[in-house]
């Protein structure tokens, strides 16, 4: 097992601080529509360094953090962390457990964060170069999008090069 | 670039026939470069033939048939170089109970391979799962865990 | 009840000669993946005078025409039949039936008739002229199409043009 | 022209406000004229705002939910001009099962003014149709038609 658990603050429509333990094996998310599933999708490709507000349904990145209801306020932050394994040494780095965490404030820049050191975007994708996660062709298909593997348009084929790199 | 590139190219292209034929229980598919000459730059075209049907292009098939094609791509990229853990949203929304199972067969083949992340509406494919993520909004427009015993067995502990 | 019944024959998967008869209230079309459901819906698009191949899952009109299994040869002509009731004077006609044909042979083009007797497309789209079938917004409802209604590009939003004209 | 528009945009509107609270027991959503002053050329912005949650531009919603607003506004737009007889196919696909009961709760109210041909892979939306047409493909690649009696009685009559 490498992906140990995903933790949710302030991410989305997960307002209250959520740890999800995920063991081996197939994981089925479940719950009625609107509840949050896609969020934590959402969530997992934003912690690995996601840039882009539209692959994340959102129109700016502040759009992440949780925007209130009609019961509660707004929050100021939005957090992710994602705990790893690396027993069998997939990463490049000393530790046997990984946290990597992404934090962004309203009208600020994202933070990331590895063993709650300090890091840059850039550290993370060198974290995960190589490792086969969230990049990885196809590792993460959203909602909707399954369709989209078939089209034959060169740029969309990207799962191609990114095996072949 | 272009020799790394032909070689994994040439792996998806096997591995899709193969998934392909697993998933519609025989028939054939192919992966056809448009430009083979421009191997880097060119478009994929994809062609099925479900069994006892015709050989043609992918557009011609129906929404589960499609849907099916499109998994049988993923698990042959999938198996070129598989992901530590891999996420899945709602992959199965068009298929009919039987591609259900086919699905989740193929799925079952990679599980121990990799940590599999199903979000589904669909019974049969939540019931192949080994454990149980449930998500639900009791606080309107808050988002919350519980773990769910398999079988039914609903313990709604709270995971916050 | 204003549709009676289909009749598809060589259109699509439906080789043999098929009659479907459509009764008051709601009608469930069931059946596994690929058997031929949505060419139902298809095939009533085509008979109303459907153009647009894209629209029909197609890339020639030709295309439409059963094209043949490993068992079977393909067929060189596909035939689509609407049967309606017209005891309520929703038609321009003297009638209380009618019956709307649309046929194709391989390299040739379509040919309509209205109660057998040929008619061009220009007949059958006076015919339905403000009765509110098929170009009306949004009675047929394609696969997958569903998230198209809420796009807000003008283009998409022909409801309105449609209801208001 | 743009006096007609007018008053069907104003219906339109107000069907679809009283339509998504039916399919969502409460909330609101609007239509919005992108370009108020130029009404025929202006684009449609769709806001929602589901029980309890905040009012927000629909492609913040879930998959689920953004079915449920099209299908409001596909009611909506009905009940200005019912059509004779609506196909709809396989639109319940991503709702869960209270929405799905919420669908087939609004069609009932139409089935009287219009017949639909209602393609779906659910049980719930499928049992509660007044008739069913099964397709099925005895010989590979070629439709029949099968009739099939309600209540799980399948007599497989053949219309050929
Ligand atoms: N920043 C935010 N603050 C609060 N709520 C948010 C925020 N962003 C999205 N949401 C809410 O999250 C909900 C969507 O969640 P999500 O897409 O995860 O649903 P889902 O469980 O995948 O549902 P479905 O089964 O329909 O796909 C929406 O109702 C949306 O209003
Ligand atoms: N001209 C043709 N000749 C023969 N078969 C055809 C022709 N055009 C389409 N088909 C076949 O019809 C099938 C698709 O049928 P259709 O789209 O109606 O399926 P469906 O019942 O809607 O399935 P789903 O539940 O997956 O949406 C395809 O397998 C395709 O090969
Ligand atoms: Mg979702
Ligand atoms: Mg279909």
């Amino acid at each position: 097992m490498i992906l140990k658990s995903i933790e949710l603050f302030g991410f989305k429509s997960f307002a209250d601080r959520t740890k999800i333990e995920i063991r081996d094996g197939i994981s089925a998310i479940i719950g009625p529509n609107g509840c949050g599933k896609s969020n934590i999708l959402d969530a997992i490709k934003w912690v690995l360094g996601e840039q882009s507000t539209r692959n994340l349904r959102a129109e700016k990145m502040e759009d992440v953090i949780f925007a209130g209801t009609e019961q509660r306020k707004a929050l100021n932050v939005a957090e992710v962390s994602l705990m790893l394994c690396n027993d069998d040494n997939l990463f490049p780095v000393e530790m046997s457990e990984i946290q990597v965490k992404r934090r962004i404030y309203r009208n600020a820049e994202s933070e990331y964060f590895i063993n709650n050191a300090p890091a840059k975007l850039k550290d993370v994708r060198e974290l995960f170069f190589d490792t086969g996660i969230g990049k990885t062709a196809y590792s993460i298909m959203e909602q909707g999008k399954i369709d989209a593997i078939l089209s034959n348009k060169p740029e969309d084929r990207r799962f191609i090069f990114e095996e072949a790199a | 670039s272009t020799r790394r590139f032909e070689e994994t190219y040439a792996q998806v292209k096997k591995n899709f026939h193969s998934s392909f034929r697993v998933l519609f229980g025989g028939g054939r598919a192919e992966l056809k470069l448009v430009d083979p000459d421009s191997v880097l730059e060119s478009g994929i075209d994809i062609l099925a033939q479900p069994p006892g049907k015709k050989l043609e292009h992918i557009s011609l098939l129906s929404g589960g048939e499609r849907s099916l094609v499109a998994i049988a791509l993923l698990f042959a990229v999938y198996r070129v170089k598989p992901s530590p853990f891999c996420v899945l949203d709602e992959i199965d929304a068009a298929l009919d109970d039987k591609n259900i199972g086919q699905f989740i067969g193929m799925l079952a083949e990679f599980a121990d391979k990799s940590q599999f992340l199903i979000i589904s509406h669909n019974k049969k494919t939540v019931t192949s799962a080994t454990s149980l993520l449930g998500v639900t909004m009791e606080e309107s427009g808050v988002s919350k865990l519980v773990t769910i015993k398999l079988k039914n067995q609903e313990d709604a502990k709270v995971h916050a």
